[in-house]
């Protein structure tokens, strides 16, 4: 899993 | 952006806005608990801490602000404004919520993406969240009746939730490493805690009768 991405959720 | 996501993120503007509607029309706070709505403010200040580090998007950077400030008014209100803090139903309200959050940094400490101070307190605020809900039904649970607005209210918060979870199973089969297990297993915790409430809801709606809630 890519824990890497941003956090695009609010 | 999927439309469950965006569905979710309108039903949590929505419940806001009917929070600050029963407020602004009413002049009242009755029925709503000022310990959750404390625990919202706490959720949104630590989880946006990247607002000055990572841009998204302006829609992003836009529902982070209003969240932030709409929570920090409806707490103000509450608790300074000569009307609204007479209609606080303060013997009602009296869940212990610095557990909450105690234990909520404690879970954040030890559960994590990271070891940052960043990913600790998003951690926290997703964790805090999940059961900042406690003291509001605790509080709809004592009083029985509940009014309109503040049902509708806890209904469009629950909503929320439940696309939320929608847009993480469509996330999961249409991203092909979409894994966010903090967040997720939270959610639906999250979401859990509002059956009972919705039961209700749903009971009340079908009978065209006034929501109440069992001694």
């Amino acid at each position: 899993g890519d824990v890497d991405d941003a956090k695009d959720e609010l | 952006m999927n439309i469950f996501r965006l569905a979710g993120d309108m039903t949590h503007l929505l419940s806001i806005l009917v929070l600050l509607l029963k407020i602004y029309a009413t002049k009242s706070c009755s029925g709503i608990s000022r310990k959750t709505q404390e625990l919202y403010a706490i959720v949104f200040v630590a989880r946006y801490l990247d607002l000055f580090t990572d841009f998204i998007s302006v829609y992003n950077t836009f529902m982070k602000v209003v969240f932030i400030a709409s929570s920090l008014a409806i707490v103000w209100c509450m608790r300074f404004h000569p009307m609204v803090r007479r209609s606080y139903d303060r013997e009602l309200d009296t869940f212990r919520h610095y557990f909450l959050v105690g234990a909520s940094f404690a879970l954040a400490l030890i559960l994590h993406e990271k070891f940052t101070v960043q990913e600790i307190f998003w951690a926290f605020s997703i964790y805090l969240e999940a059961v900042a809900i406690l003291p509001q039904l605790v509080l709809l649970q004592r009083s029985g009746n509940v009014d309109n607005l503040t049902g509708q209210y806890i209904f469009f918060l629950g909503a929320y939730r439940a696309f939320y979870i929608l847009n993480w199973i469509y996330r999961y089969l249409t991203e092909p490493h979409f894994t966010r297990w903090i967040a997720c297993v939270s959610g639906v915790v999250q979401t859990a805690l509002y059956a009972d409430f919705f039961y209700y809801y749903f009971i009340s709606w079908k009978n065209n009768s006034k929501l109440k809630l069992p001694a």
